[in-house]
This record gives C-alpha cells, sequence and structure tokens, in this order.
C-alpha cells in the first residue's frame, strides 16, 4: 500500500524492528480470491531461502503453475470441491480452477500484507508512492476459497485445516458470513484450532455499519478490525451554476469534461423507471441524458455500474450522491467516465438546485490526491458496529486500521471497477472496506510476530489493542464519520491501531486456550458445543464458577444484569479480575487512572498500584464497576490505563443496560 | 436438483470404535451407513475431526444419531468484506 507505512509511523521507524530479518521467517496466509503471482508486489528479490518450517505448496491449475511461486509468494492453493457440490462445475469461461485471482480482492489483501516494495506505484496518477505492504519480508501464502458465486464454509474449512498443517503465522480472513454462534461457525471454529497452534488470526469486521450490532467474526480469539480512514483524499468538486461548489471525490482518470458549465439532469427526472434516481441499467432516458452531467443516488447498484449506466446512455459525466445509509463517507472509484461522489448533505443541496432550477449547469473540477488530511483517522461510516450480538461482555470491534482509499495490487483479468466493460488493467488498484483494514493487522501481527516470536495470538493482540489511540493529538476523540460526533468504543474498540507502541506495549494481557475454554463453559455451552469448538473431549467443572467478565481480555464490555444481581440499593456491583504480564523492563511499577463519562458508572481497581520486578511476572488486579440505574439500551464508556510513566497500557470499557 | 445440501460433519474423534485403524475409514462407513450414493467433499483432521459431504435432510438427521457424530452442520456461504 502507498502512505499507510507512513501513516501507522512504519516508514520513520524502519529500524522498529530490530530482528526484522526475522519477519522472513513469518508467513501470512491470506484466505481470499487467490493471487496475482505476476503483481510486482511479489517480487522477491534478495529475500533468503523459504522458511524451513514451511510445509505448504504452489498448487497448478487453470492458468497457474507451480513456478508461479517465489520466495515471496511461497504458497498457493484453491479449494472449489465446496463450491462445486453446491453450484456445479466452475465455468472456466469466467474463472481460474486454480490459485489465480479472477477478482482482484485476493491480490489487494495478500499483497497489503506482505507485499514488497514497489517504486512508483499508483492507480492512474493516484496515491503515488511505494507501495509495501505491512510486513514486507514476510512470506505470503494464499489460499482461494472465493469463487464468483461466493465463498463456502466447507472449502473455508478445508483451506484452514491446510493453513494449519502449512505452518502458516498469521492467517487474515477479509470475509464474514452471519452472526451464526461459534460452535455452528466455521471461521470460529477454524480460528480457534489455529489458535490453539499459535497461529494470529485476523478477520475483517464487516461492512454492515453505522448499523449497531452489525459486525462479523465476534470471537474473542479472533482479531475483529474495522475500517477508518487515512490523511489522504481524491478531491474532485462540483461546481454548480449558482456559484456554489461541493467537495467530493474520484479517481477517474480520462478525457476532461469540456471547459464550460454543463445542463445537468437529475436522473430520477430522466427516467421511466420509480427508482430511476438510482441510475440502474436500462432505467436513464438517452434523450433527456445526452451530453449532460446526471445526478444520481447511491444505493442497491454498484457505484461504478452507475456510471458504465450513464456512459451508455450518452451522458458526459455523473454526481454521485450518497444518501442517509452512508452519510459524509467519501469512498473514491475508479469511475469510466468523468464522476466525482458527494456526501449526503452535499447531495441533498445539490438535487434541489438541479429539480429546482429551470437550466440547472454545473461541472467537475478534478484535483488528484492530496495528503494531510485531517482530522485522521475518523471511522468509516460503513464499519460495522458493536455491541457484540453473540457475547455482548465481549466488547467489539477489537480495533481500527486503515479500510478507506487504500491502494494495493490488483489482478490482471479485470478492470479497477471490475466492470465487464472495463478493459482496463492496472497493477494497483485502490478500494475501500474493512476487508482492506483486517490484511493491514494481520501484516502488523506479521511484525510483531517477527520481533516476539515467543509471543501468543493474544499477546500480539493485546499490544495490538492497549497501544491503539482513541483520541487525536489534540485530545479530542476520534470522529465517527457517519455523525460527525465522538466515536465510541462499540465503533473503534481499542482504538487505532499504533504498531510503533505496540512493538513495546510495556504489559500484556495473555489468554490460554485453556482460559477459551473456560469462557465457553462460562456462555454455558454444551459439552458437544465445546466439543464443536475446541475438539476437546473434557467436560467443564462443576466445582468451579466461570464468569465471562474473567477472561482476561485487553478491554472491558460489563452488562448490567436487568435483575437484582449484584445489585445494593439502586447500585449494581460487577467485578471483572484481569492479570497483567510484564514484557517491558524488567522492575518497574504501574499505576492506574480510570475514566467514566457518566457518574451513573464508578470504576474502582484494587490494587491501584502493579509493582514488577522481573520480565514475564504476573500480576492480577480487579476492576470493580458500581453501576447506578440507567434506562433499557443506555451506553456509558470509559477507559482503564495502567501507566509507569514510559508505557501506557489502555483498555476501553463500555457498560450496557 | 437432487434436493441434497452440504453439510460439515463434526465427529468425536475419541469416539472412534478400536475396529478402525483410520479415522476417514470410520467416515466412510458412517457415512455410508445413511446413503450409498454420498461421497465426502473434503476430510479435516486439524480444524475439526470430520468431513463435508452432501446429503438430503432425512440422511443428514440418521447420520446426526449415530453414535461419535457431534454435528451435522449446514453448510454457510460467506461473502467478502
Amino acid at each position: 500500500t502507498t502512505r499507510t507505512p507512513e501513516f501507522l509511523g512504519l516508514e520513520q521507524n524502519g529500524n522498529l524492528f530490530p530482528q526484522s530479518d526475522k519477519e522472513g521467517d513469518v508467513i501470512i496466509g491470506v484466505l481470499d480470491t487467490g493471487v496475482w503471482p505476476e503483481s510486482k508486489s511479489f517480487d522477491d528479490t534478495g529475500m533468503g531461502p523459504v522458511p524451513s518450517a514451511w510445509n505448504g505448496a504452489c498448487e497448478t491449475g487453470t492458468n497457474f503453475t507451480a513456478s508461479a511461486c517465489n520466495k515471496k509468494l511461497i504458497g498457493a492453493r484453491f479449494f472449489a470441491k465446496g463450491y462445486e457440490a453446491t453450484l456445479g462445475p466452475i465455468d472456466e469461461s469466467k474463472e481460474n480452477r486454480s490459485p489465480r485471482d479472477d477478482d482482484g480482492h485476493g491480490t489487494h489483501t495478500s499483497t497489503t500484507t506482505g507485499g514488497s516494495v514497489v517504486a512508483g506505484a499508483n492507480l492512474f496518477g493516484y496515491a503515488t508512492g511505494s507501495a509495501r505492504g505491512m510486513a514486507p519480508r514476510a512470506r505470503v501464502a494464499v489460499y482461494k476459497v472465493c469463487w464468483v458465486g461466493g465463498c463456502f464454509s466447507s472449502d473455508i474449512l478445508s483451506a484452514m485445516d491446510k493453513a494449519v498443517s502449512d505452518n502458516v503465522n498469521v492467517l487474515s480472513l477479509s470475509l464474514g458470513g452471519g452472526t451464526a454462534d461459534y460452535y455452528r461457525d466455521s471461521v470460529a471454529i477454524g480460528a480457534y484450532a489455529a489458535m490453539e497452534k499459535g497461529i494470529f488470526v485476523s478477520c475483517s469486521a464487516g461492512n454492515a455499519g453505522p448499523t449497531s450490532f452489525s459486525l462479523s467474526n465476534v470471537s474473542p480469539w479472533i482479531t475483529t478490525v474495522g475500517a477508518g480512514t487515512l490523511d489522504r483524499d481524491f478531491p474532485a468538486y462540483v461546481n454548480l451554476g449558482n456559484g456554489k461548489n461541493y467537495s467530493g471525490v474520484s479517481l477517474y482518470r480520462g478525457p476532461t469534461l469540456p471547459d464550460k458549465m454543463l445542463p445537468i439532469v437529475y436522473a430520477g427526472n430522466a427516467s421511466n423507471s420509480t427508482s430511476g434516481a438510482l441510475c440502474m441499467p436500462g432505467t436513464l432516458i438517452p434523450e433527456k441524458v445526452k451530453g449532460k452531467l446526471v445526478l444520481c443516488d447511491r444505493g442497491v447498484n454498484a457505484r461504478v455500474q452507475k456510471g458504465s449506466v450513464v456512459k451508455e446512455a450518452g451522458g458526459a459525466g455523473m454526481v454521485l450522491t450518497n444518501t442517509a445509509a452512508n452519510g459524509e463517507e467519501l469512498v473514491a472509484d475508479a469511475h469510466l467516465l468523468p464522476a466525482t461522489t458527494v456526501g449526503q448533505k452535499a447531495g441533498d443541496e445539490i438535487r434541489k438546485y438541479v429539480i429546482s432550477d429551470p437550466n440547472p449547469t454545473a461541472t467537475i473540477d478534478f484535483e488528484g490526491t492530496k495528503l494531510g488530511i485531517q482530522p485522521s483517522p475518523v471511522v468509516a461510516s460503513f464499519s460495522s458496529r458493536g455491541p457484540n450480538t453473540i457475547t455482548p461482555e465481549i466488547l467489539k470491534p477489537d480495533v481500527l486500521a486503515p479500510g478507506v482509499n487504500i491502494l494495493a495490487g490488483w489482478t490482471g483479468a479485470v478492470g479497477p471497477t471490475g466492470l465487464a466493460d472495463d478493459t482496463r488493467r492496472v497493477g494497483f488498484n485502490i478500494i475501500s472496506g474493512t476487508s482492506m483494514s483486517c490484511p493491514h493487522v494481520s501484516g502488523l501481527a506479521a511484525l510483531l510476530k517477527a520481533a516476539h516470536p515467543e509471543w501468543s495470538p493474544a499477546a500480539i493482540k493485546s499490544a495490538l489493542m492497549t497501544t491503539s489511540y482513541t483520541s487525536y493529538k489534540n485530545g479530542k476523540v476520534l470522529q465517527d464519520l457517519a455523525t460527525g460526533n465522538p466515536s465510541t468504543p462499540f465503533d473503534h474498540g481499542a482504538g487505532h491501531v499504533d504498531p510503533v507502541s505496540a512493538v513495546n506495549p510495556g504489559l500484556i494481557y495473555d489468554i490460554t486456550a485453556d482460559d477459551y475454554f473456560d469462557f465457553l463453559c462460562a456462555l454455558n455451552y454444551t459439552a458437544s458445543q465445546i466439543q464443536l469448538v475446541t475438539k476437546r473431549n473434557t467436560t467443564c467443572d462443576p466445582k468451579k464458577t466461570y464468569s465471562l467478565g474473567n477472561l482476561n481480555y485487553p478491554s472491558f464490555a460489563v452488562v448490567v444484569p436487568s435483575d437484582s444481581t449484584g445489585k445494593s440499593g439502586g447500585t449494581t456491583v460487577v467485578k471483572h479480575t484481569r492479570t497483567l504480564t510484564n514484557v517491558g523492563s524488567a522492575s518497574s511499577t504501574y499505576k492506574v487512572s480510570t475514566f467514566s463519562d457518566s457518574k451513573t458508572v464508578q470504576i474502582s481497581v484494587v490494587p491501584n498500584t502493579l509493582t514488577f520486578s522481573q520480565v514475564n511476572e504476573k500480576k492480577t488486579y480487579t476492576v470493580t464497576f458500581a453501576v447506578g440505574s440507567m434506562p433499557m439500551n443506555s451506553n456509558v464508556f470509559g477507559r482503564i490505563e495502567w501507566s509507569d510513566g514510559k508505557f501506557m497500557v489502555g483498555s476501553s470499557v463500555a457498560v450496557s443496560w | 436438483a437432487d434436493n441434497k445440501k452440504t453439510y460439515i460433519i463434526h465427529m468425536s474423534k475419541h469416539h472412534m470404535p478400536t475396529s478402525y485403524s483410520d479415522h476417514t475409514q470410520w467416515y466412510d462407513t458412517s457415512l455410508k451407513s445413511v446413503s450409498d450414493s454420498a461421497e465426502m467433499i473434503y476430510t479435516y483432521h486439524n480444524v475439526i475431526h470430520g468431513f463435508s459431504t452432501r446429503l438430503t435432510d432425512q440422511e443428514a438427521q440418521q447420520l446426526e444419531s449415530l453414535p461419535g457424530i457431534l454435528s451435522v452442520l449446514p453448510e454457510l456461504r460467506y461473502e467478502l468484506h
């Protein structure tokens, strides 16, 4: 990717990971749509021999031979039997029955995790820079499990089964299903087994935001990644005949609009369809749009398809406007005609002008790439939100990472829009989604694994979470693009990742497979459900008291019981315990600070000082949440921070009624 | 067309009868006891113990009642984010 390494501080701290030669031993497995091995991001110049632990393969299939792999792309497998059992044999006229990426998504995510450095990368001149993965010296192995018709769990499970025996160190899955309980969710089950083998698993949180309770992949042994923006934008202004102008974004590159104001028409008034405003295929009346700019509403069909529809109908250009569902979020697209996307407020203004003015005119000014955009990061509107529908006592998402307008490698099979009529071919593309933020974290996890080979997946996750930031340098809380207001831990989790701090977090919250087993007991899982997830034939100890709040999670989610549990007077008391492991300097003393957004929630910690005398020493503390009454569905947020003056070990807190 | 669906069959590895020397053989015999024609799509050894196959609803229910079968889970479709 370009820009995210600088944005994350990786460029400025090149020597950050002293054992960076160990980075070459870390293997990242990516389950996705496969890979375009000719991408420059898989150049293996200067890379040492493939790690001896590697047990994978480079499978041969249609248009893909074992020679496609090298010392960067060390593995490539494809899994189609489940897909074909349901949908019939793969149509080889449409997609390759091999690891070859026919879509682009898999090349984008895999190069984001561990792509080699490629100077002068760009998309039509946009986002130019030296593209590099988060862990540019790590190895990449791809497992193609997604096909034109979707990603089937029997294939995904087989890929995870193989990735574990291939000995990957990190697994990256930018995909999700509905919110099935852990014991019914193949990704959750596969991830548990991977975690037991010391494999870090990160998954996309989903793009169903800003609706609450919209998360995917919420298992506590998975790192669930939301999407934030970068300090980079691609402005394209709409200038109206009434002298007003509005900012939008676009990645259009091609013949410019005539240097004059053009008539502009609202698609809803240039169509015979009741949903004409959406610019769906076949709905625009050519006579009404020919040579004009067309104002289209977002929704239903793909944004880039709307542009293609306008172009086909003879339109000169498109202004695409967000609706309430996307608010002010500006996702840039490589449209096939001069086009820009504007936020909902601007869109409403433009629509009002176009409908009311007798001769509405407009034009679009394309400004290219702009850096230093503030505030950044902000939470992307589409980023799925908590609370956690399956276990509200586990705060999700875990972290935010860059996921808006991300440039990374692309397939040579389709153009940047993915549309059939897009005959352009590019080496890099700019796309958005939690699919893009997840591989950022996967790559960062690989960096941490290289720096700390002994760390468990939970330790890596803890380091990423407790060093994440939830506010800008000016002290303001990260903004939520969907509302323009400060975001909450249900939006940003522990905050936005800060890998420079994560490599040296001071203290970590570690969690073992046994701890997760106890967590499942606290969920009152049956022996069979527990065996489905853990493959263990053991049962919960009837003499033991299990509590969800005692899973050693690096953040806190308190669910206030609606009955009288723990109530004394009008106050409910909830206690959670946590154990911190010292991974910083041998002797250190940490003091706790607690913050709550409301007097209704009092947070106290005993002991309030932790003194360590050696590395890997563990100390336990108890948090008491004294909670007053609030209406159902209320939330109060806060933080618990331990600091020794050098390290800051921060945890988000969410209390829900 | 064949009113079959894909299922992921989770087996309780510890319940393999001693008469079998190999899990896959046990899986196959279990499967053949409910369907002559069903084939295993995949067998899994690391992340779960079991296999995937296509069955009618009735065959799935019969299979679930056999000893050593932990669960017969319908396949789910995931999507890219």
